[in-house]
């Protein structure tokens, strides 16, 4: 390698914290976890890219149903799934971002499309849907991200005006 | 909340963000994920960023692009410029959160406020750390 590569990641709780979860649980949560560092930093280390290597990491947590991303995405309001994403890379500043996607498998993927494809930076709603479509995304059935414990999450607080931030088990009314 | 910060070995570096919002969200309400400079930027001569936590309060304080510019005009170091922001500006928002960093070097830093944070690095250095705080 010509010069050292590192590569880190974050992924929200989805209210479980350390302390409150099974073994198995938390040894899950390491494994998705050690999995999309080893992911990334693989392609790091086959001198591929900073872009290849975030996008990798971010799809691997994606495509768990433990993070709040991708399958794991909690309920709105309405019972769905609204997604979004975003995507940049240093060199010369190029970005992409996609909002309030639902079906997506990997709405950092697309926002990626949206850097390179496209003029624009944030595409949102049903614009980013139609544009996903017109590039070949496939969309998933709802079922694929159906999730128990981010259902009864929401049960807990349909029909109010709370919401709530993945990380955190307070139901605030306005900021979450 | 999830993402990713790189730094290859050509010396780019980049940022990844993705989430699925808020329990019960309606209106389109968007947090700070998909928004450039706020919850992720990237930027070779200073840093690249993902973030995580109130939306609404890291929108407020344009986060990512907030450290980005204490690196390129107060020259701070990365660690100490997001402990700047995580520590001392977003608590003046009352905002809660974190971020991940790294700049071209390969520096990372994972600063957080708040319960419930999931982290993790590797580096060419051989470490290798995955972190659930409390």
């Amino acid at each position: 390698m010509n010069s050292p590569v590192s590569i880190a990641i974050h992924g929200g709780a989805g209210t479980l914290i350390k302390g409150k979860m099974t073994p198995e649980k938390e040894k899950s949560y390491r494994e998705t976890l050690q999995l999309a560092l080893d992911e990334g930093f693989s392609i790091l280390k086959k001198n591929g890219s900073a872009l290849d290597a975030v996008e990798k990491a971010v799809i691997v947590l994606e495509d768990s149903p433990l993070f709040n991303a991708g399958k794991g995405s909690v309920f709105t309001a309405d019972g769905t799934h609204e997604m979004d994403a975003a995507i940049m890379e240093g060199k010369d500043l190029k970005a992409g971002s996609v909002s309030l996607v639902t079906r997506i498998k990997n709405p950092v993927s697309l926002a990626r499309v949206i850097m390179e494809k496209s003029p624009h930076v944030l595409l949102a709603g049903q614009g980013a849907m139609d544009f996903a479509k017109l590039h070949g995304f496939q969309l998933e059935n709802e079922d694929y991200f159906y999730d128990e414990f981010r259902y009864q999450q929401w049960q807990k607080i349909k029909d109010s005006d709370h919401f709530q931030l993945d990380h955190s088990d307070r139901k605030d009314s306005k900021f979450g | 909340t999830v993402g990713a910060v790189a730094c290859d070995a050509n010396r780019n570096i980049a940022a990844a963000t993705s989430t699925g919002g808020m329990t019960n969200k309606n209106w389109g309400r968007i947090g700070d994920s998909p928004l450039i400079g706020i919850g992720n930027y990237a930027n070779n001569e200073t840093c690249a960023v993902s973030c995580t936590g109130s939306g609404e309060f890291f929108i407020r304080g344009v986060v990512a692009y907030d450290l980005s510019c204490l690196i390129e005009y107060k020259k701070l170091p990365l660690k100490e410029a997001a402990d700047e922001v995580i520590f001392k500006r977003l608590p003046k928002l009352k905002g809660d959160g974190g971020l991940i960093a790294v700049d071209r070097s390969g520096n990372i830093t994972m600063p957080f406020n708040t319960e419930g944070m999931y982290r993790g690095m590797r580096n060419s250095n051989g470490e290798n750390k995955i972190a659930i705080y409390e």
